[in-house]
């Protein structure tokens, strides 16, 4: 790693910083989440804290810009240089700015929230189905007031799950009316204008007037980038016009030709030899949190480092499952010291759990026999000492069990205590605990009234109560159907009810009955809004409802509002 | 047998990249991220030659330090990245 000549850094550690300003190709809370994860990766192994303020100076000012947009460093267009920030200090030092020439998404093609509808916001799913066609982007087939849409779900005709994708004609974001959508055609300078036009600006940014008259009223918002608009070119926001003709020979699809550098492009046209109007095809785009987080880095003091997989390394490559690197963590605790707190702790011996179910609420009379035999106290076992659980992306299940957090991957399981930050311990054999069960559990939770286990794997459960287990049982034999493949996750609803998913979907188990109640299953994403509707770990933890999607968990409360996402492996591990 | 296209490359407007040879390319990278900066010596300052410049960036590329502008190095220069400097100034 390298640091800024003079070991350049902040003098505090509780940073601010600001969005000054939103590009159009991704919705203001994807926006923020971005922002806000690419902070944590920094805060996570350093004392530094970042707080958003949302007027005044902050100590890094993020803005997003095209071409000449203020500082002596102008961007150039797609591809290329995509960011810049500048090392700590006063003024434009510790800024970060991206260039809105690049196509901003979370790295793997458009991700597009929906709005109004009725899915919640969920965001659209690609492909989807709609009267027996296929479609890749959202359309505006079906409906005559021209508003895109999408399903977010595969099958419309099936689920007739939709919301209404980024449009003008439905919003506008930033400018001073609020959001409210285009007025078309509106004047301005006296001219007609039918669409969004970059007219009267030199950033390069498509605006409309939110009234008739944008002489007379001034209100005006900035369009959002539909997901099937050009990038760049001269057409920025129009979208392709298949057919167009190139050099007199007809296109039907975007194109490189005419192009040295092999980029992808289409006329927005009929002709472009006619009006010269063009853009480049959208692509799978840039992950603003990965570039986020890089160029935060440098607003934090850490220059380029040489090792290709660091984080600091200057070229862009896109990664999946993002973890900050070693070097990367080295040079920014040569600035900054790393976290305070107590250090994770290597496993250790497990001790008896007698006293570790703190919830009152939780230990009332129960309406059948508590297990007379105590369970069994695992010791740790050497199955793979070099097992770190905090390398891990994702876990098979993740459970309470006797008020401590489990984590189950391939036949071991590691612990975490809520009533302390130790890290996990473990690994422990889950043959030794509960011979019965197979490697790899999809889903467990204990029964609240009786404190039974119950665990899924596939389509089959078991029951331990104490060392006593029933099963495997089919999941059929609780009312599920044959259809799903396994069950994911478990919520507690109240004593005696279990929310189980899987898929989109969930189920209401009324575990005394052994059935699932009427009226399920029901829809993930219409009851759960904001939360992930792939979560493959489902659990309650503390009075919430945790949503797990790879190496980050969504928290929602119990007014049913994502309050909190953040990292399995720091928040919830304790790494 | 098909012919061969003949590709024909045409200046797009508002395209802000130009149609640049290698050369010109390379000596944009190195001169924009810091690689071909003054150097001061004896009260004389002097551009650091294109060759030495290729090998720094080479080396901080994890590129084979060849100091020649080769295809994997010209396919580094064209690949995304940070506007930041390289080499501090």
């Amino acid at each position: 790693y390298q640091t800024f000549e003079g070991d350049l850094k902040w003098d505090h550690h509780d940073i601010t910083y600001r969005i000054l300003n939103y590009s159009p190709d991704m919705g203001s809370s994807l926006t923020d989440d971005a922002f806000a994860r690419a902070f944590k990766v920094w805060s996570d192994v350093t004392p530094l804290t970042f707080t958003r303020l949302f007027d005044g100076t902050a100590d890094i000012m993020i803005s997003f810009g095209k071409a000449n947009h203020g500082d002596p460093y102008p961007f150039d267009g797609k591809d290329g240089l995509l960011a810049h920030a500048y090392p700590p200090g006063e003024g434009i030092q510790g800024d970060a700015h991206f260039d809105d020439d690049e196509y901003w998404t979370l790295g793997k093609g458009p991700v597009v929230t929906t709005s109004y509808g009725n899915a919640n916001g969920a965001l659209c799913h690609f492909p989807f189905t709609f009267e027996g066609k296929s479609y890749t982007t959202c359309t505006t087939d079906g409906r005559e007031d021209n508003l895109p849409w999408c399903a977010t779900t595969a099958d419309y005709t099936r689920d007739k799950k939709y919301g209404f994708c980024p449009s003008e004609l439905l919003n506008t974001f930033g400018g001073n009316a609020d959001g409210a959508p285009c007025v078309f055609p509106f004047v301005f300078l006296g001219n007609k204008y039918d669409s969004c036009t970059t007219e009267g600006r030199n950033d390069g940014y498509r605006w409309c007037a939110t009234t008739d008259n944008y002489d007379r009223d001034t209100k005006y918002g900035f369009c959002p980038s539909r997901d099937t608009a050009v990038i760049g070119g001269n057409s920025e926001g129009e979208p392709c016009h298949f057919p167009f003709v190139f050099l007199g020979k007809t296109y039907d699809s975007c194109t490189s030709e005419g192009r040295g550098d092999g980029k992808l492009w289409c006329g927005t046209t009929a002709s472009y030899d006619d009006d010269q109007k063009w853009g480049f095809c959208p692509d799978s785009g840039y992950s603003l949190f990965l570039v986020a987080a890089h160029e935060f880095g440098h607003a934090l003091g850490l220059d380029h480092s040489n090792i290709r997989d660091a984080l600091m390394y200057p070229m862009y490559s896109y990664v999946e499952d993002f973890s900050l690197h070693r070097d990367d963590i080295e040079g920014i605790q040569y600035l900054y010291g790393s976290k305070t707190g107590p250090d994770p702790t290597p496993p250790q011996p497990d001790t008896p759990t007698t006293d570790s179910y703190p919830d009152p609420d939780e230990t009332e009379a129960t309406d059948e026999p508590e297990p007379t035999e105590p369970t069994t106290t695992a010791t740790p076992h050497p199955v793979d000492p070099t097992k770190d659980p905090c390398k891990f992306t994702k876990f098979d299940t993740i459970t309470v069990i006797e008020g401590e957090l489990h984590f189950f991957k391939d036949g071991n399981y590691w612990k975490t205590s809520s009533r302390s930050d130790a890290g996990p311990k473990g690994p422990f054999a889950v043959s030794e605990k509960w011979p019965a069960l197979p490697a790899v559990i999809d889903s467990a939770f204990e029964d609240l009234l009786t404190r039974k286990l119950y665990f899924f794997s596939g389509t089959r459960f078991w029951v331990y109560t104490g060392k006593s287990v029933l099963g495997p049982r089919s999941i059929e034999k609780l009312g599920l159907p044959s259809s799903i493949q396994k069950v994911e996750g478990a919520l507690q609803r109240g004593k005696g009810k279990v929310l189980l998913f899987s898929g989109e979907n969930f189920w209401r188990l009324d575990v005394k009955a052994q059935s699932i109640d009427k009226g399920y299953p029901r829809y993930t994403d219409v009851v759960f809004g904001g939360v992930p509707s792939d979560a493959h770990d489902v659990f309650q933890y503390k009075g919430h409802s945790y949503f797990c999607r790879d190496r980050f968990y969504w928290r929602m409360n119990s007014q049913r509002q994502v309050d909190r996402v953040g990292y399995v492996k720091y928040d919830l591990l304790k790494c | 047998w098909s012919l061969p296209l003949k590709s024909v490359f045409v200046t797009f407007p508002g395209d802000i990249i130009k149609n640049m040879t290698d050369m010109e390319v390379a000596e944009s990278y190195l001169d924009k991220y810091g690689y071909t900066k003054k150097e001061f010596r004896s009260g004389f300052q002097s551009m650091v030659s294109t060759s030495k410049a290729l090998k720094m960036m080479q080396r901080q590329m994890g590129l084979e330090e060849t100091g020649e502008l080769d295809k994997p190095t010209l396919d580094a220069m064209k690949r995304p990245r940070c506007g930041v400097p390289d080499v501090a100034n």
